[in-house]
């Protein structure tokens, strides 16, 4: 953990009379040996820590705290900082569409998300937009059965945008409609085209990438790559209830500049919770 | 002349962070640095140019160490052993491992060999249809309960299938968990206990970075993993999650999924995967 690979190289600063370059560099080496370990991009991790030289080189620490955890504050500030605010999904008439690499739960948190807002009033009406996996129809339909939530799709269809098309028609009086859209990645060209023409006729208010914990240094430039075709307007991070730090997903979200919208930390519909930033930073540092 | 200290450290360093880039686990990069600077000690370097080629061909030969684990032929292995063959798939949600049973089917026939697919995820909506499709896209038979079933009766009963007609290989698909979950965890002990599989293989994603390692020791010292596969390596990851794994268990990586088709799984080849790490 941070906090564990930091206090052997932070006693040099303790023990150093005056903090030398030398004595500075090495703690730096071990704040991003530990970020990268939690998963954060690179280039994220190397403007982290340019932060935190400069500061840990003009600060004094506050009274009462000893060098070690002054460092630790100011790289716990600055990944505050790169959360951001969680946002909440108003409550009112909009369209969501999910989007995503393969398996990162886009589909299971669209029903998570259905219930959600049908627990609260709403109207809610999901397209199975994904006519590339085997199954997926069945998937979507059996989780939308269980909630009693309306999906539209059929297990033979092959033109995506056409089914949402019509499924846009079917649910012009919801109050929420959630578009579910087949995994894909940034180097699938045809892919990305068909997530950009989706977009085009469902005009979705809000584009919510979906992200596992455990995503590693692709998370960024995947990221970015979904933002540029559709400009991302909110980030689920899934799977939270394993082991991973998920510093890749804090890195989707710094490139998206996309706040946390949910957070998934369960395989069942009702493991659909919000973000808690201190929580998450914490579980991040070790 | 001599190569600093300091100046060593820097390229010590910046090869660290790469092989970090590239999500090879804290653990496995630290083992690779030691492997390097052994060498090192005993090379005699001119001048610091010759420093880089020298480290660069370290490099490549602490990860083919690491890589460099007996490997699995799958075919021979099945041909070699009594009949059914039983290999179960494992692994955290999502990681391919439904996809996979799908394509080692599609290998497995094209030598001759006969499957039958097990639907042993009884619990994720859409699990058994979807394998299902593969078993109809294959043309292979598929032995399925109701979902809910219990999985260890699902993987027995496709063995006595098996066995009755004299089918090579039972491939036994089991639900995406996390290995926090102990029930989960436990319910993989039970079907292992009753299928009692010839080969286990963890379904690992190349996406994922240093979880892998955690996901990978964790399933091991469960059940036991044989060997793993590493899936989505076309989403342009660089892959080091492959050694993170192979290191962690000590097992090899048998194949790499690079697609979506059934044709898109590749034999594991370590001279590839180094090539990679390097482009
Ligand atoms: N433990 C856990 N499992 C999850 C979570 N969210 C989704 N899953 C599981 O992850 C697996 C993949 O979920 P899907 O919803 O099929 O993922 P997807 O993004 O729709 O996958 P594709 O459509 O194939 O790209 C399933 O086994 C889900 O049950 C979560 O928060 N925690
Ligand atoms: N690009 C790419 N996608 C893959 C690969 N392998 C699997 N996938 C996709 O990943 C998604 C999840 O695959 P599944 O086979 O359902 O994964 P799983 O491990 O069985 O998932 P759970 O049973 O829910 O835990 C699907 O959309 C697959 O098409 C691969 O090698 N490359
Ligand atoms: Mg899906
Ligand atoms: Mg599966």
């Amino acid at each position: 953990s941070l906090a564990q690979s930091l206090r052997g190289t932070l006693k040099k600063i303790a023990n150093a009379s005056n903090i030398d370059k030398d004595v500075i560099k090495d703690v730096v080496r071990d704040i991003q040996r530990a970020l990268l370990q939690a998963d954060l991009n690179v280039k994220l991790v190397l403007s982290i820590t340019k932060e935190v030289e400069r500061r840990a080189l003009e600060e004094k620490p506050p009274a009462g705290m000893s060098s070690r955890e002054h460092v630790i504050r100011i790289i716990y500030d600055q990944l505050v900082k790169i959360l951001g605010e969680p946002r909440d999904v108003g409550l009112k008439k909009h369209v969501i569409m999910m989007i995503g690499l393969y398996g990162q739960g886009k589909t299971t948190t669209t029903a998570k998300m259905a219930k959600y807002f049908q627990k609260r009033g709403l109207k809610v009406g999901v397209i199975a937009a994904d006519v590339h996996r085997p199954a997926a129809f069945d998937q979507l339909k059996q989780l939308g059965d269980r909630i009693n939530v309306p999906v539209y799709g059929f297990p033979k269809a092959k033109d995506s945008v056409a089914v949402v098309k019509k499924g846009m028609e079917q649910y012009a009086d919801f109050d929420i409609v959630i578009i579910d859209t087949s995994g894909r990645h940034s180097l699938e060209e045809d892919l990305i085209k068909e997530m950009e023409d989706i977009a085009k006729v469902a005009k979705p208010d809000e584009r919510f990438l979906v992200i596992d914990a455990a995503v590693g240094q692709q998370a960024g430039p995947q990221a970015q790559a979904f933002h540029d075709a559709v400009k991302v307007t909110g980030v689920i991070i899934t799977k939270l209830d394993g082991t991973a730090k998920a510093g890749g997903a804090l890195s989707a979200v710094a490139v998206t500049n996309a706040p946390v919208t949910f957070i998934g930390t369960g395989e069942h519909i009702e493991d659909l919770e919000k973000l808690d930033p201190p929580r998450f930073i914490s579980r991040l540092l070790g | 002349k001599k190569i600093t200290q300091d100046k060593l450290e820097d390229i010590m360093f910046d090869l660290e962070m790469a092989l970090l880039e590239s999500d090879v686990a804290q653990g496995v990069v630290e083992r690779i640095k030691n492997y390097i600077i052994k060498e090192l000690e005993g090379a005699k370097v001119k001048r610091s140019s010759e420093l880089e080629d020298v480290i660069e061909g370290a490099l490549k030969k602490a990860i083919r160490q690491v890589l460099d684990i007996k490997s699995i032929d799958l075919i021979d292995s099945i041909r070699a052993s009594e009949k059914p063959y039983v290999v179960m798939f494992v692994g955290v949600n999502g990681t391919g491992k439904t996809t996979a049973i799908g394509r080692i089917a599609h290998r497995l026939q094209r030598e001759g060999i006969s499957c039958v697919l097990a639907a042993g995820d009884t619990f994720r909506a859409g699990a058994i249809e979807q394998l299902t499709k593969h078993a109809e896209n294959l043309g292979l038979k598929i032995i399925k309960h109701s979902a809910g079933a219990d999985p260890a009766a699902v993987a027995y009963d496709a063995i006595e299938h098996a066995k009755a007609r004299k089918k090579d290989v039972v491939l036994l698909d089991t639900a995406g968990r996390m290995q926090t979950n102990i029930n989960l965890m436990d319910e993989m002990k039970k079907i292992r206990r009753i299928a009692r599989p010839n080969l286990i293989v963890f379904v690992g994603d190349a996406l994922a970075g240093n979880d892998a390692v955690i996901q990978a020791s964790e399933f091991d010292k469960a059940v036991g993993v044989d060997g793993a596969i590493l899936t989505k390596i076309d989403a342009d990851a660089k892959g080091g999650a492959a050694l993170s794994i192979a290191y962690t268990i000590g097992k090899p990586i048998l194949y790499v999924g690079t697609g979506q088709g059934y044709e898109d799984l590749e034999p594991f080849d370590a001279n590839w995967m180094i090539e990679r790490l390097f482009e």
